[in-house]
């Protein structure tokens, strides 16, 4: 609006919308899940590990947002630490970028005594990050 | 953690991620590790040495193994494509039961030499299967005596065997190949032609012996077989046993411990399988895809359970 109350600051001339609206933009390097590939080859693993021939662990990476709310699905308890850390004691840490959710993975490898055994193991593959 | 901080002589035994100072206990995560999972879990000690041998090249070279039968690999490599997709995620569209399935290849095997071949071929052999690897957090479900046969040597087409099982009690190992005590009969009947792999299900035999955690399962078999039906001859055109290879130990297992992937925590809502055998039971699940229906008051108490 044009009109300013007497004496009150001037508001942000409207050439600068785009510098105002910035802050609200995700910052570049959210937190975020990024694909990892590996094969077991390359553990030198393959001699023992006959299946799967690659695995992609995934892994989560970049800053917590400061007003991180339910977007990431963080307890309240973030946005505590993240105050804690900017206005009591930097030394506590600020809000990481950790995995919330995983998959499993089937394994087939050959035991020390070659006897083979297949195997479905928990919490292999990272699908989900939050920030705690 | 603040602890380890206050106290940096207990930073030195902190696991196995920090630079390990102390005793060769200390060095070898393994040992941190408790004895009911350390044996069983293919990929966790060498994941374990890996994070310990912190920039050696050490790790790569995983300590010498002995090389599986390429039958029973073959066999397995066919397990897993049904059971898992090609990135090996499990296919939870399978009913199965199981999240853990051995394969043991005998490590002594006595031929008999087949006595007299007018009623049929009698193929006699004892096995001795080394179970050091199952955890006693793994449950039995199934287990099977897997045949393959030799397909380059031709074998009739439709056979039918009358087969009998005998375990051999722990005081007998000692000698190395005894002599054959009756038992329990199986009888098979087969098409050899269709059949690369032959199936024989011994749950209820091994059930007692793997839950009070056997580590060593002595068994004489012996299989009489008669060509085509009965009531004509019965004179086999090749003998049994040069076409059967000596059986692996199949185990469809439930590994209880946290490690393991537990098919009811995936398929939450959605119709879930009976409740896991508990030790005691003897496993009437099929675990490649039991057809068990639950009415819902059933399914609320198993997953209360």
């Amino acid at each position: 609006r044009e009109e300013h109350p007497k004496g009150a600051p001037s508001a942000t001339p409207p050439y600068n919308l785009s510098q105002y609206f910035k802050q609200f933009v995700f910052p570049q390097n959210e937190c975020e899940l990024h694909s990892f590939r590996l094969s077991f080859s390359q553990l030198k693993w393959d001699k023992w590990i006959i299946a799967p021939h690659r695995y992609s662990p995934q892994y989560c990476k970049g800053d917590c947002p400061r007003v991180v709310g339910h977007r990431y699905g963080s307890p309240v308890h973030t946005m505590v630490q993240n105050i804690i850390y900017e206005k009591l004691d930097p030394s506590v840490p600020k809000p990481s970028c950790v995995p919330a959710e995983y998959s499993p993975l089937s394994v087939l490898t050959i035991e020390p005594d070659g006897s083979i055994v297949y195997k479905e193991y928990e919490d292999m593959i990272a699908t989900k990050c939050t920030c705690r | 953690s603040p602890h380890s901080r206050a106290h940096p002589s207990s930073a030195k035994t902190s696991g196995f991620l920090g630079a390990p100072k102390g005793t060769a206990s200390d060095l070898n995560p393994l040992l941190q590790l408790p004895r009911s999972v350390r044996g069983g879990y293919a990929l966790l000690p060498p994941l374990l040495k890996v994070l310990s041998d912190r920039g050696q090249q050490s790790w790569a070279s995983e300590s010498p193994r002995l090389q599986p039968d390429s039958r029973a690999l073959r066999y397995m490599k066919r397990l897993y494509k049904m059971s898992a997709t090609k990135e090996g995620i499990p296919k939870a569209n399978k009913s199965h039961l199981y999240n853990t399935v051995r394969l043991f290849t005998p490590c002594l095997e006595c031929e008999h030499p087949p006595r007299d071949l007018r009623k049929g071929d009698v193929h006699s052999v004892d096995l001795l299967f080394n179970l050091d690897r199952v955890t006693a957090l793994e449950h039995l479900l199934k287990s099977v005596l897997l045949y393959s046969f030799d397909t380059s040597i031709p074998v009739s087409s439709s056979i039918r065997c009358l087969c009998r099982l005998a375990v051999k009690e722990q005081g007998s190992s000692s000698q190395v190949c005894p002599s054959l005590s009756h038992s329990p009969a199986f009888s098979l009947h087969f098409e050899a032609r269709k059949r690369r792999w032959l199936e024989m299900d011994v749950t209820s035999f091994l059930q007692p012996l793997i839950a009070t955690h056997r580590r060593n399962i002595h068994m004489a078999l012996n299989f009489t077989c008669l060509l085509g039906d009965p009531q004509h001859s019965t004179k086999l055109v090749t003998p049994l046993n040069t076409a059967l290879v000596p059986p692996s130990l199949l185990l469809y297992l439930n590994d209880t411990s946290e490690q393991a992937h537990h098919r009811w925590n995936s398929l939450g809502h959605r119709r879930t399988n009976p409740a896991w055998p508990r030790p005691g039971d003897s496993p009437r699940l099929d675990p490649t895809g039991d057809q068990g229906h639950e009415d819902s008051q059933g399914k609320r108490a198993s997953r209360r359970r």
